[in-house]
């Protein structure tokens, strides 16, 4: 399930 | 555990859309809008983050305005076998009447005061 992601801030340089 | 539900209408509502070939940095947009009135702030998450180049990502969006977000997917050789499997989330809460640190607004806010919506990344290619 979607949840079960793990999420990290996204950068805005790359 | 009650959850908020998430103020913000997003465009795309549940799908961000890249076109290949992947050889140059491909953008896709993604609206934020804020119906409601009061401030509203925002921080983009993703599974993948070093794929992505996302401006910008994060901030506060006024009552009744609208952000444009570009997340631009960093240049990679396509594997057709390897269909994406990248998602991104829109972290939002309202707004504080003062924000000092934003770090700190995050890292204090309690769970029943976050809203997120989550985006499936969907790779197309020309040929396809």
């Amino acid at each position: 399930a979607l949840s079960e992601d793990e999420f990290y801030d996204a950068v805005s340089e790359s | 555990m009650s959850k908020l539900e998430q103020v913000l209408i997003l465009d795309p509502p549940n799908d961000l859309r890249f076109k290949g070939p992947f050889t140059d940095v491909v953008t896709a947009t993604l609206k934020l809008k804020n119906p409601s009135d009061r401030r509203v702030c925002f921080k983009v998450k993703t599974t993948a983050p070093r794929r992505y180049c996302v401006r910008p990502n994060s901030g506060v969006i006024d009552a009744g305005a609208s952000v444009t977000i570009s997340v631009m997917l960093q240049p990679f050789d396509y594997d057709p076998n390897e269909k994406s499997k990248h998602k991104f989330m829109v972290q939002t809460m309202y707004a504080p009447p003062t924000i000092t640190d934003t770090e700190a607004m995050w890292k204090d806010a309690k769970p029943d005061e976050l809203m997120d919506s989550k985006l499936r990344c969907v790779f197309e290619l020309p040929s396809e």
